[in-house]
């Protein structure tokens, strides 16, 4: 049987029994309760159009349309449950995977995703996302922080100083997210915190999402005249491994959670090995 | 011998718009990722040489860059060995260590000399997939370290002999779906 579910003492997650997805999150501690379908995504890389000749590339992220494809309906997976920790591992297709991971007495869970090479063989340009959809009501907004800073608020579809047209309705909504993403309702808020500046938005009210990677086949005409297609030491592509720590709380208690996990992200410990034994020591 | 001013230049010069967002052009984003390696190399030295003096022994310190991907020459190899977790924050941390091993069963000792509970967990075929054809663990070792503030712990890592019954109890319940 496919994995079901995992928990700690602070958090249990849920999968789906028929797709192996993602399917709630539940707060012990608070009894939130949160479905969340969490799935990997590719938006088809734009080779410019009759409305416009710009394509996606290192300084554009253009899309052709807004529409993102799955890269799979549902997982194979397996499932590790220790007393140190529970992973359940996801895998999408051969170049995406997953682990979901609930360390004991971690108030976090961790998404450690694994995504690439990306195959271009078919021609087109990919742009992977992970995608985080709730039935949480956020009225076109979400938030993203400026280098752990200030949070800002963002609208969908809107800009603050002046009326705003929008053709681009993936790209225009796009943001840079530094350190952390969220969406809230009056009572609940997940907040998805990332290892590395990534881009993100909310393309839908209750949904969140961030981009992973990119590979690319032309360039954009902005200066760097080359397309984003790094080809890795293997000459076939990155491949990217990366952590998104998601928190679930109420909406009052979530910026505690959230900057001290940040920090201890921003700031992690440094391990450094030596053979042999050697008394334990711990300065005093 | 070493300064860790090769680091800070590299990352002076990693904060160029191109390096931030990667727009570069290839050749010249090896160039950052070449200057940040030769900085963190130095640092590397650096590091040591404080460990060293504040814990008053000179120990062969090494530095695995690997770890996403569960690729240590040390802890795969070692029967026993030491792991140092510095912590730069000005509060206690609590970090999750995963290093890759070739063990089944390991002990685990804090720095106050109590046993810490740990687990060994087979590598994922996704991560055998990534790192291809370096890297030879075939398991991890997962514990719990615990940092003062602004300071470091030590933790001391034996294999132990002998089958873990845990570990194959843990292997059977490794399954996929049909």
């Amino acid at each position: 049987p496919p994995a079901k579910g995992i928990q700690n003492e602070h958090l249990r997650v849920l999968f789906d029994p028929k797709t192996g997805l993602l399917k709630e999150i539940q707060n012990l501690d608070k009894s939130i309760s949160l479905p969340v379908s969490q799935n990997f995504f590719w938006y088809n890389a734009s080779a410019g159009n009759d409305d416009n000749e710009q394509a996606s590339g290192a300084y554009i992220f253009r899309p052709n349309n807004s529409k993102a494809f799955p890269i799979s309906q549902g997982v194979h997976s397996y499932q590790v449950k220790t007393q140190v920790v529970q992973e359940v591992y996801q895998n999408f297709s051969s170049w995406c995977s997953q682990v979901v991971r609930l360390y004991a007495g971690q108030p976090y869970v961790e998404l450690e995703w694994t995504v690439g090479p990306i195959p271009i063989r078919d021609g087109l340009g990919k742009e992977i996302i992970s995608r985080f959809s709730t039935n949480l009501q956020t009225d076109g907004r979400f938030y993203t922080d400026s280098n752990g800073r200030e949070i800002l608020e963002r609208r969908r579809d809107y800009r603050a100083t002046w009326n705003l047209s929008q053709t681009e309705p993936v790209a225009g909504n796009y943001y840079p997210v530094n350190s952390r993403i969220y969406i809230k309702d009056q009572k609940v808020q997940l907040t998805v915190l990332t290892d590395r500046s990534q881009g993100g938005s909310s393309t839908a009210d209750g949904s969140l999402e961030l981009m992973v990677h990119r590979r690319l086949l032309y360039d954009d005409s902005r200066g760097v005249g080359e397309p984003l297609l790094e080809p890795g030491v293997y000459h076939d592509g990155l491949v990217v491994r990366g952590r998104h720590l998601i928190l679930l709380d109420t909406a009052e208690s979530s910026a505690e959670q959230h900057r001290l996990l940040a920090q201890q992200e921003f700031m992690a410990p440094q391990l450094v090995l030596a053979p042999g034994g050697g008394p334990p020591y711990q300065p005093g | 011998n070493s300064s860790s001013y090769e680091l800070r230049k590299a990352m002076g010069v990693a904060q160029h718009h191109d390096a931030v967002s990667g727009t570069a052009k290839q050749h010249v984003t090896n160039d950052y990722a070449k200057q940040l390696s030769v900085g963190w190399d130095a640092c590397q030295v650096v590091i040591s040489n404080a460990l060293a003096s504040i814990g008053g022994s000179k120990e062969n310190f090494m530095f695995c860059t690997y770890l996403n991907i569960s690729i240590c020459p040390l802890t795969e190899a070692a029967h026993t060995f030491v792991v140092v977790v510095y912590n730069p924050l000005p509060r206690l941390v609590n970090q999750n260590i995963r290093l890759p091993v070739n063990g089944n069963h390991y002990s685990v000792t804090a720095p106050d000399g109590q046993a810490v509970l740990n687990e060994v967990i087979p590598v994922s075929s996704f991560t055998q997939k990534v790192r291809r054809d370096r890297g030879n663990a075939i398991n991890e070792l997962v514990f719990q370290a615990s940092s003062p503030p602004v300071g470091y712990s030590s933790y001391t890592i034996s294999k132990v002999p002998g089958r873990n019954q845990a570990h194959s109890k843990l292997l059977k319940r490794l399954y996929e779906p049909a």
